[in-house]
Formats: structure tokens, C-alpha cells, sequence
């Protein structure tokens, strides 16, 4: 009878039956909170971001949000041990989270932070592909669409700029990383299925 | 259901983080 909600970001993954759906979900509210006000001061931090219409903006960052997180806490999956650590410090097998619920988005979300994990980005780069990633989310909704396209190539051009300058002998990273974009969607699907599951079916 | 960044307050959470920021601005 216990509520489950095994998500990294979750204080409280496992919840006593006696807590209501509804309490579970305001606590984890709670857990997730910060982290989503922590991507919309990053959105507000990328140059170009802010001269977007609000409602543009608001729109990128409703279908973005989850796909900046993923990318920022990868670093919280080990792909070696098998093993996520929550942001409540408590580390979790596979296999146990494999018994709270979490199937194919869990082996998803592993294989995408290995992938991304083995480009071996710095900080800086990282925050780049963050924000190329959250500029390049779901365009539906979007009104201004060419101001965002300007200003998803002006990303990917400094993104591409900065990677290959570093690496001007590696000439595969920067196509691999761009590649990660189609799987951070796939991801960003696979997780609204699963949390409408819960506000389903809870 | 179909939006669930609306149904699951992302949305709200998200409007109230850029508001606040245009409060900033004006003080």
C-alpha cells in the first residue's frame, strides 16, 4: 500500500500508505520545487533568453525543465555500480529500484548519462548543451518560432565553437553530443508517462 | 491530461520564477 515516487529529486521516494496521494504529491512539490526555480535562473542567465516573449519563454521552459535536470543530475547515476543517489544522500541499486517501479525510464535514464558521461565535458561546456537543449525543446506553443531558432543557432554555433577549439582533433564530439538531443525527448516522453501515471493511478 | 507540465504545477512554478524576476528588474 505504499505511494511510490522514485525519483531522484524525492526526499521521500517511499511513502507510508497512510499518506494521501495528495500529501505525497505536495511533498515531492516540495522536493522538486528549488530544482525547477534553479533551471528557470539558468534559462534567465543565457544570453539572448529574456529578449524571448514570456510566453515563448514560459513555453520552452514547461517542455524543457525535465530535460535540463536530466542532464545537470546524470552525474547522479553511476552506470558502473548500477546504482542512483537521491538528492536525500541515500544511494539505491537497480535492482531496488527496479522493485519501486521504475523499468524502462531507469534503464533509459542510465544509458543516456553513460553516453553523455563518456564525452567528458567541463562545466562550461556542459552549461552550454544545457542551454542549447532547453532552446531546442518542443517547439508547440511557441508563437515567435524564427526568434527561437535564431537563438538555438546562436547556441549550437557557440557550443560548436567552444567544443572544437578544444578538441580540434577530435572532430566526432561535438555530432555525438548532438545526439543526445533526440534521446533527451525520448526521455522527456518516457517521464510525462510516467508521472501522469501516477496522477492517474495513483 | 494531455499537458502534464500544467496538471503537475511545472507551469505555475515556472510563470511565478520569471515574474519574479521581472519584479526584480522594475526595483
Amino acid at each position: 500500500g505504499a505511494k511510490v515516487l522514485a525519483c531522484p529529486l524525492n526526499s521521500c521516494p517511499v511513502a507510508p500508505a497512510s499518506r494521501s496521494s495528495q500529501e505525497v504529491w505536495e511533498s515531492f512539490s516540495q522536493c522538486f520545487t528549488p530544482a525547477v526555480k534553479e533551471v528557470v535562473e539558468f534559462a534567465k542567465s543565457i544570453p539572448g533568453f529574456q529578449t524571448l516573449s514570456q510566453h515563448d519563454q514560459v513555453m520552452l521552459l514547461k517542455s524543457g525543465t525535465f530535460q535540463v535536470l536530466m542532464v545537470r543530475f546524470c552525474s547522479l547515476f553511476d552506470p558502473k555500480e548500477r546504482t542512483v543517489t537521491f538528492l536525500n544522500g541515500q544511494t539505491y541499486s537497480l535492482g531496488s529500484l527496479r522493485a519501486l517501479g521504475m523499468g524502462s525510464l531507469l534503464d533509459s535514464m542510465f544509458d543516456f548519462s553513460e553516453k553523455l558521461g563518456s564525452l567528458g565535458l567541463e562545466p562550461d561546456e556542459m552549461a552550454l548543451f544545457m542551454a542549447v537543449v532547453l532552446v531546442s525543446a518542443d517547439r508547440s506553443g511557441i508563437v515567435e518560432v524564427g526568434a527561437v531558432e535564431q537563438l538555438q543557432e546562436n547556441l549550437i554555433k557557440a557550443l560548436r565553437s567552444l567544443i572544437t577549439s578544444r578538441r580540434p582533433d577530435d572532430s566526432t564530439l561535438f555530432p555525438k553530443l548532438l545526439l543526445r538531443l533526440p534521446d533527451l525527448r525520448t526521455l522527456n516522453n518516457q517521464h510525462s508517462d510516467k508521472l501522469l501515471a501516477f496522477r492517474i493511478d495513483p | 491530461f494531455s499537458d502534464p507540465a500544467s496538471n503537475l504545477g511545472l507551469e505555475d512554478i515556472i510563470r511565478k520564477a520569471l515574474m519574479g524576476n521581472l519584479e526584480d528588474r522594475q526595483e
